[in-house]
């Protein structure tokens, strides 16, 4: 699959949506 | 309750080598088999990997003998309310926990060995009205459950001797989840999948609910499996039961679907189906690592590598009736495959 079906990609996607998830 | 001994076959077409029959074992007393899973027992200084046969009313231990047999250890009674299904504990030793209910799940308990008093007891964990239940790494349990007005997802901490120590609420999704699956590649993770076909991700150290994302509806009622996290995607390894055949991908039993967590955009990878000229659909199965067993309507088992989207190995109906239940033990070199009257063959994958 390709990035521009998924969209941008970060390796680091877990630490990002914690840091920007409600908590 | 004796096993039988060892008969190895050879099976017909694709199957030929990649599964071989090393021991069967018969609960003579099974009304109605309705789950078997392996559980590693310690007694008397040796541990060993042990099978759990679970029917309506009872489950029962099973020890390997030198002889390839198997020797029936203890049988816990279960009589109130009836055993839905087992809930293998990864990595944890001298614990069975099981669902019970009627028609969903009522009740989780754990079925142990206690040596302060030298005897087999059980413990209840948690009541409610439970949609999900999964046993996680360290010795954890997480659970959904519903009232009429909202959701809790849980994990439970259990101790060694099964008494429930500190429980962590997760942030619940609005919609129900049905199933959940741990993220192999990254600790912390859980994902989940819901009634109206999404995929939720949770940070178990936090209860954050992190991403809800949809699977689309080209396969409704999709179950998570296994996750993989790997190169800034999710993998979720689905089954579909409702799924519909199509000229491209025949009748998918597993799909693996590639997540873009940050985007909640998905395409899917690849498809497990049956090889061309066999039929049946999904009813049920289990997956570990890569490798994904399923019992299909025609009273199959069918095996796949993920990896590859291809099917490995089929294990036609047996000359006493169909298989009701598959599943991987603690690795997947080996499978187990049980019938309705009690019967359960292990095969080396």
């Amino acid at each position: 699959c390709s990035e521009s079906d998924l969209g941008p990609i970060s390796l680091n996607w877990f630490e990002e949506l914690s840091a920007e998830a409600p908590s | 309750g004796v096993a039988e001994q060892l008969t190895p076959v050879l099976l017909d077409g694709l199957t030929e080598e990649s599964l071989q029959l090393v021991s069967k074992l018969k609960d003579s007393s099974s009304s109605c088999a309705v789950d078997v899973s392996t559980v590693w027992w310690e007694a008397a200084g040796s541990k060993e990997l042990c099978v759990v046969t679970a029917c309506e009313s009872s489950v029962s231990l099973w020890k390997p003998l030198a002889s390839n047999g198997w020797e029936k250890i203890y049988t816990w009674q279960l009589r109130e309310v009836p055993v839905i299904q087992i809930v293998p504990l990864p990595d944890t030793c001298n614990l069975v926990c099981i669902a019970l209910g009627d028609l969903e799940i009522g009740e989780i308990r754990l079925l142990l060995y206690s040596s302060e008093n030298d005897s087999f007891k059980q413990s209840l964990v948690r009541t409610g009205n439970i949609k999900a239940v999964l046993g996680l790494k360290d010795r954890r349990l997480v659970s959904s459950s519903r009232t009429v007005c909202e959701q809790q997802v849980e994990v439970v901490s259990l101790s060694e001797t099964g008494r429930s120590r500190d429980g962590r609420t997760l942030m619940p999704p609005e919609e129900t989840v049905l199933a959940f699956a741990e993220v192999e590649g990254l600790q912390d993770a859980l994902v989940g999948t819901t009634a109206v076909n999404g995929v939720v991700v949770w940070n178990l150290r936090t209860g954050q609910l992190l991403k809800k994302m949809h699977v689309g509806y080209s396969y409704p009622a999709s179950v998570c499996h296994q996750a993989y996290s790997d190169s800034g995607l999710l993998f979720v390894v689905l089954s579909h039961p409702h799924a519909k055949e199509s000229e491209s991908c025949g009748n998918p039993a597993f799909r693996v679907v590639a997540f873009n967590p940050k985007t909640a955009r998905s395409t899917g990878v690849i498809f497990s189906s049956l090889p061309a000229g066999h039929t049946g659909r999904y009813l049920e199965g289990d997956v570990k690592d890569a490798c994904a067993a399923a019992v299909l309507t025609s009273g199959a088992v069918a095996v796949w590598d993920l990896l590859l989207g291809r099917c490995t190995a089929l294990l036609p109906p047996g000359p006493q009736g169909d298989w009701a239940l598959v599943r991987w033990a603690t690795t997947t070199a080996c499978l187990l495959a049980g019938q309705r009257n009690g019967t359960v063959c292990l095969y080396q994958y």
